[in-house]
């Protein structure tokens, strides 16, 4: 249904016979309805069609196929000044490489730590998880769980302590060996305080080397405030968007982006542990779009 | 004066935006928008009325006929005419992954149990690692009876054994928890269909997301159309959520929100009030 929208503006705009203001008008309000259905922050769609439409009213005397062509190339373009280029981790394999996976509550963080375990171990790390959520129920056991399907080995303590028991497990798997360890953390959100504090801790006590911020491929508008809070808690480097098995578009991954200045690096679209996929802005931008 | 077009474009086109942010849902603030616009122009207004006032007035009254359209339902008296004639008083709980439904069914058992109601929890999310003990660890933090059975067993059966054992030991509610899944999956649709049909719920309840964007009218109409659901609760209200999404997903569905969870404690659910969720968004 989205594939129709952004084809149908480019092609509206194409066959009019004379590409006027109002026309181009007409196509910019065409792509701020398929962002603001794609879930992007209202803010940011206005600025970001506002820009795309200057520059198409400074060029609108090209003709038809080169201006959809330039239409196209400025909407991508915009679009992946937000979330990036393709960007891998390559983590070195002599030293140890921590990474923390934080997020809102049920975005799919305890899944993506299996993930992207089995992921590292394809590659030759030798991988360890830590359960440093001491809040969920179940969660260990969830973990384990999958730590067992993706044969990676899970770190806890009946404790009430996340951050003594993300630096028992990193010292644990260092002395075993690991050269890569996933910290799983408890889901958490602007307002809770006393959680944004832990997270705040954690990170300082276990130094990660790439923080992770899981977010949910249904959020809408939240998007922004939720991951700006993040941001200004912890060193947000890099974002894993999920369920995009399902119907959201994900332009509030898009919104998380531009919130935390960091990239996009891991798509999860599906329950099992191998629904995980690098990031390619062209494939996300054609969810978005069209 | 009257009104014109060009005369409310300006501050139709704020609202538009205003209603965006609140979190309403795109088609949901369309709709919203054409209304009000369609009872505007032609309208006299006095000289010293101000059009604003008018419009948020109009606003306000667009919002509430969304909210007073569903049936409501009172889920208490429902619970208690089955319970006069010693008959379980069966819910299902549904929803896409991560809404919420697990932590609802704990919150919905303390209410339960505050009112002198006995309530059986039924483990019907055979699927996901950790569901069954997530779960049983809310029955023993609440002292409640739990049914289940091993993980890849028939969610299904679980259901309609709880409702048999809730029967004989005189049980008045059954809870059942389902696995989330996406509402595009054929077959775990169809597999929840059948979940409903063989254990008959008195009431199901669509679990959503209140930080959900669009994509919340998309589960919603899908799970209703396939599955069928008779009132919803949203939860994470406690995020800062404006509140929009309620108005999308009633607009969508015309079912009755009936709770919000406002956080991860067993007494973090609240009775959905739509004069209260209306003031908050024209805050
Ligand atoms: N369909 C689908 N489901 C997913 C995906 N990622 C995670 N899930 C499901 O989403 C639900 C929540 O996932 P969790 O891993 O428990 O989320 P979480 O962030 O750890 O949750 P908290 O620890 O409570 O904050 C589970 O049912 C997962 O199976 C995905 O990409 N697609
Ligand atoms: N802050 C907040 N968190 C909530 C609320 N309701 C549920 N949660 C949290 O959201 C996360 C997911 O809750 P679950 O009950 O596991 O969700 P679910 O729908 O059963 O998930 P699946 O079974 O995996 O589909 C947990 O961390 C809960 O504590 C709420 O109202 N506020
Ligand atoms: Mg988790
Ligand atoms: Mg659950």
């Amino acid at each position: 249904r989205v594939k129709e929208g952004l084809q149908a503006a480019i092609r509206k705009l194409i066959e009019k016979d004379v590409v006027d203001e109002a026309a181009i008008k007409e196509f910019v309000r065409d792509i701020q309805r398929e962002l603001l259905q794609a879930d992007v922050n209202v803010k940011i769609v206005f600025d970001l069609s506002k820009s795309i439409e200057s520059k198409l009213l400074t060029e609108r005397t090209k003709s038809g196929v080169s201006l959809k062509e330039r239409a196209i190339t400025l909407l991508y373009d915009e679009m992946v000044k937000i979330m990036g280029n393709e960007a891998k981790i390559e983590p070195p394999q002599d030293k140890l490489y921590v990474i923390l996976l934080v997020g809102i509550q049920g975005s799919g963080k305890t899944t993506f730590a299996a993930k992207l375990a089995k992921y590292f171990t394809k590659k030759g790390y030798k991988v360890g998880l830590i359960c440093a959520d001491i809040y969920r129920p179940g969660a260990y056991e969830q973990l384990k769980t999958l730590g067992d399907s993706v044969s990676t080995e899970v770190f806890w303590e009946k404790i009430n302590d996340a951050v003594k028991i993300a630096n028992d497990g990193k010292g644990y798997f260092v002395s075993k060996g690991k050269n890569l360890i996933i910290v799983d953390t408890a889901g958490r959100h602007k307002e809770e305080r006393s959680l944004l504090d832990e997270m705040r801790r954690m990170e300082e006590s276990i130094s990660p080397d790439l923080t992770l911020l899981v977010i949910d491929g249904t959020i809408g508008q939240q998007a922004y405030n939720q991951a700006l809070a993040f941001a200004k808690t912890t060193k947000v480097g890099g974002l894993v968007v999920t369920k995009l098995d399902g119907t959201a578009k994900g332009g509030g991954a898009l919104t998380a982006a531009a919130a935390t200045g960091s990239k996009i690096l891991f798509v999860s679209n599906g329950e099992r542990v191998d629904d995980i996929e690098e990031f390619s802005p062209t494939r996300f931008a054609g969810r978005i779009l069209g | 004066k009257t009104l014109t077009e060009q005369d409310i474009s300006e501050p139709i086109q704020q609202l538009e935006v205003n209603l965006l942010e609140s979190e309403v849902a795109y088609e949901a603030v369309q709709y919203i928008i054409s209304s009000i616009s369609s009872k505007l122009v032609g309208q006299k207004i006095s000289r010293t009325e101000d059009k604003n006032k008018f419009i948020l007035n109009l606003l306000r009254e667009t919002l509430l006929n969304i909210f007073s359209h569903p049936t409501q339902l009172d889920i208490f008296q429902e619970i208690q005419k089955k319970v006069e004639n010693k008959i379980p008083y069966s819910i299902m709980f549904l929803g896409i992954n991560g809404t919420g439904k697990t932590t609802t069914i704990a919150k919905m058992s303390r209410l339960l149990a505050k009112k002198g109601y006995s309530v059986i929890l039924a483990a019907s999310d055979t699927y996901r690692a950790g569901a069954i003990e997530q779960l049983e660890t809310h029955s023993q933090n609440l002292g409640l009876k739990i049914l289940k059975q091993k993980y890849g067993s028939d969610p299904a059966a679980v259901a309609r054994d709880a409702k048999n054992y809730a029967t004989l030991h005189n049980y008045h509610v059954v809870l059942i928890d389902t696995a989330g899944r996406i509402q595009t999956s054929k077959n775990l649709m169809e597999e929840l269909a059948k979940i409903k049909r063989v254990s008959a719920p008195d009431l199901t309840i669509f679990v959503g997301d209140s930080l959900a964007g669009n994509d919340l009218v998309l589960q919603a109409r899908e799970f209703l159309k396939t599955v069928g659901f008779d009132a919803i609760i949203l939860t994470k209200m406690d995020a800062d959520a404006k509140g929009g999404a309620s108005i999308s997903v009633v607009y969508a569905t015309g079912k009755p929100i009936i709770y919000i969870g406002t956080g991860q404690g067993y007494d973090d659910i609240q009775n959905f009030d739509a004069e209260w969720l209306i003031n908050k968004l024209l805050s």
